[in-house]
């Protein structure tokens, strides 16, 4: 494992803890689009099929379980705790799930490394995760004055993204036969959609004034 | 751990 893939994992965690950490203490979701959450957690439950069936590490099943069990809680929360719920911008948070599901599920079934259900989905899973975020820009950009925490949700899972191209370059070169193109360009796709926000982000950053989205 | 297996990332 190299630093860039370690630092991503880690930002990736931190994005969730973030997440956890609002919607456990403040008990408020505002901002948070539960539709970008459903289909991280449906994400994790195709990519992590292999959960059962192959052991890589320690490491490596101690972070899908952490990644599984804090997505599918982040969505129970917003959809049923008792003070939680109240906070969801349901009005706001209109993206529908199956337009970017559909797509993705056919591409997934066209384009493939194998063509076994475990790699199908894996795939899918891949796809997904590219735009999953998009339910979740669209609703920062019809919030008024985003908060601290979403912010840096939204800014550590772009970095964690970014640490991942990283990670793929440095695989590149010192590992031999390290070709993934589905797995790049997926990763790639999705990197580039937080470049506005992160333009926003800094931008708001260096001004030191509220994070805002030009509608 | 370093395995070049496509799936030992998350």
């Amino acid at each position: 494992m190299n630093i860039f893939r370690l630092a991503g994992d880690m930002t990736h965690l931190a994005s969730v803890l973030v997440l956890l950490l609002k919607i456990h203490t403040i008990k408020s979701c505002a901002g948070v689009s539960l539709k970008t959450q459903e289909l991280y957690a449906l994400v994790f439950a195709t990519r992590y099929l292999d959960i059962v069936t192959d052991f890589i590490s320690v490491y490596n099943t101690v972070m899908k379980l952490i990644f599984l069990g804090s997505s599918f809680s982040i969505v129970w929360y917003i959809r049923h705790h008792r003070v939680v719920r109240r906070s969801y911008d349901k009005d706001q948070d209109t993206f529908r799930h199956y337009l970017l599901m559909i797509p993705c599920m056919l591409l997934a079934l066209f384009v493939h490394e194998k063509f076994t259900f475990k790699e199908v989905m894996w795939t899918f899973s891949l796809y997904l995760e590219a735009v999953a975020i998009l339910p979740q820009l669209v609703l920062l950009q019809r919030t008024r004055n985003i908060d601290n925490l979403t912010g840096q949700y939204v800014f550590l899972l772009g970095a964690y993204r970014g640490l991942y191209i990283f990670n793929w370059i440095y695989r590149y070169f010192t590992e031999p036969h390290f070709v993934h193109w589905i797995t790049w360009i997926a990763g790639v796709v999705q990197t580039l959609l937080y470049a506005d926000f992160f333009y926003y982000y800094f931008e708001s950053w260096k001004n030191n004034v509220r994070l805002q989205l030009p509608a | 751990f370093s395995s070049a297996s496509s799936h030992d990332e998350l």
